[in-house]
């Protein structure tokens, strides 16, 4: 295998993609699928994940274009040149371009856009020609199963030395477990830092920091342990933003940079989705704390010195918002990092405080060390 | 070379500018600081970049457009160069 010179690669591990122009040789349906599967050969492969935008610019443009396309890379008409694609970076970085003049398909009748796909999102992950016949990325076409695909060796060896192996999660986590060997965990008992997250999920409080995450009864403080992030929700990884719960819907959602995913209970319902699903502006990248109010069943996302109202009800963002959190919130000071309600209260974690708000009484009635949640 | 004799002037013709066009467009780096290069007069950059193109796709190393090179030149493929900066 061969990388790029100078070896770029991508610096975050969620990458976007859209698909902006299609072909007229395939069903868009046929191509969102081809460029779908095409994306998963690698991520088996590498812990990236690949989330789908429909507007704005995305880390990988993808679109079929004709002749002199304005990249300096013009194509040529049927057969010679198929596509191209630009390694990782800014503006151009990681855009793939398919050949329009020639007949796509998903089958072997005309060039297999799967084929070509993979391999040109081997270039838009960093990896140029391979001198190896066998590998996806060697220059010259050759039709692959979309569907008997496995990634050659040659090409897990370019990937990985680009990002890492991808870590093999034996089955679905029913429970979280106890790792052998404490990772470092951070000192919240002695730290001015608080959560990144906080939730209910189920019966029970869950409580987010760095890579680490605390389960407790909520009535209960004892038995609390940590336990890493990646033993529940390997998905997530670490640096949980935000998280809620709709006990009502039995689901929850975790935030984490724009994106954000769906679980039943510890298991996760699909790949992760765009914040921007929510109604979000485009300029809000993550949100530090959600909370979920049972009673006008309305989710409060705060980003910033902000508030917006989303309606779980009409699956709507509510009009009129962002508000100040401050003005609306009286007695509630400083950086909302997590937030969650249980009986009637709304919790509100900002560094080493922890304000019980009264959503009655509309004022703070006390103040909690934010630590002391995890039996500090 | 046999087939490189084989062929009619016309046939090679028309491979010499095939592979010139194939060679300019995947054997040639762009970009970057231009540099003027100075060779010797056997050193032809159309031979050196046929070598560089054979020993790529682990072909026999001639610098001549004999029937191998010309095969893998006429493939469909990616437009990404192989020599690329």
């Amino acid at each position: 295998y061969r990388l790029f010179p100078g070896e770029p690669k991508w610096k975050k591990n969620i990458l976007t993609y859209r698909i902006s122009k299609y072909t007229p040789s395939m069903s868009p349906t046929e191509v969102d699928k081809a460029i779908q599967m095409a994306l998963h050969a690698w991520s088996t492969a590498v812990p990236l994940n690949f989330v789908r935008i429909n507007s704005g610019e995305a880390d990988i443009m993808i679109s079929f274009e004709t002749g002199d396309h304005g990249d300096s890379y013009p194509f040529d008409g049927p057969r010679g040149t198929l596509a191209h694609a630009f390694a990782p970076g800014e503006g151009l970085g990681g855009d793939t371009h398919f050949d329009n003049a020639e007949k796509w398909t998903m089958g072997t009748n005309g060039f297999n856009l799967f084929t070509v796909a993979a391999h040109e999102f081997g270039h838009a992950l960093g990896l140029g020609h391979s001198t190896d016949p066998s590998a996806l990325m060697y220059p010259t076409y050759k039709y692959q199963n979309p569907y008997r695909f496995h990634l050659p060796k040659d090409d897990v060896k370019g990937i990985q030395a680009l990002y890492g192996p991808r870590k093999i999660f034996p089955g679905k986590p029913t429970m979280p477990h106890i790792p052998p060997h404490k990772p470092s965990i951070p000192d919240l008992c002695d730290s001015s830092s608080s959560f990144d997250a906080v939730t209910m999920l189920g019966k029970e409080l869950l409580f987010f920091k760095d890579r680490i995450f605390w389960r407790r009864q909520v009535h209960l403080p004892t038995g609390i342990r940590p336990s890493t992030i990646t033993s529940s929700f390997p998905q997530l990884m670490s640096n949980v933003d935000a998280a809620y719960e709709v006990a009502e819907r039995g689901i929850a959602f975790f935030f984490k940079g724009p994106h954000y995913w769906v679980t039943r209970g510890f298991h996760m319902q699909g790949p992760p989705r765009t914040i921007y699903d929510f109604g979000f502006p485009r300029h809000v990248q993550r949100i530090d704390a959600a909370v979920y109010l049972k009673e006008p069943q309305k989710t409060l996302f705060f980003v910033g010195e902000e508030y917006y109202s989303y309606d779980e009800r009409k699956k709507k963002m509510e009009k009129d918002y962002p508000k100040n959190t401050e003005e609306e919130f009286s007695g509630v000071s400083g950086h909302i990092d997590a937030a969650v309600e249980l009986n009637g209260y709304i919790y509100f974690f900002s560094g080493r405080k922890t304000f019980k708000y009264d959503t009655e009484k509309e004022d703070v009635v006390s103040v909690v060390k934010s630590s002391s949640w995890i039996g500090c | 070379d046999p087939n490189l004799l084989a062929a009619t002037p016309r046939t090679f013709r028309s491979n010499y500018h095939l592979a010139q066009a194939y060679l300019d467009k995947y054997y040639t780096k762009k970009g970057g600081p231009q540099a003027g290069e100075m060779v010797a007069r056997e050193s032809n950059p159309m031979i050196r970049r046929i070598k560089e193109l054979q020993i790529f796709f682990g072909l026999k190393v001639t610098g001549k457009l004999d029937q191998n090179t010309m095969n893998v030149i006429k493939k469909p493929r990616c437009g990404v160069p192989d020599v690329a900066n």
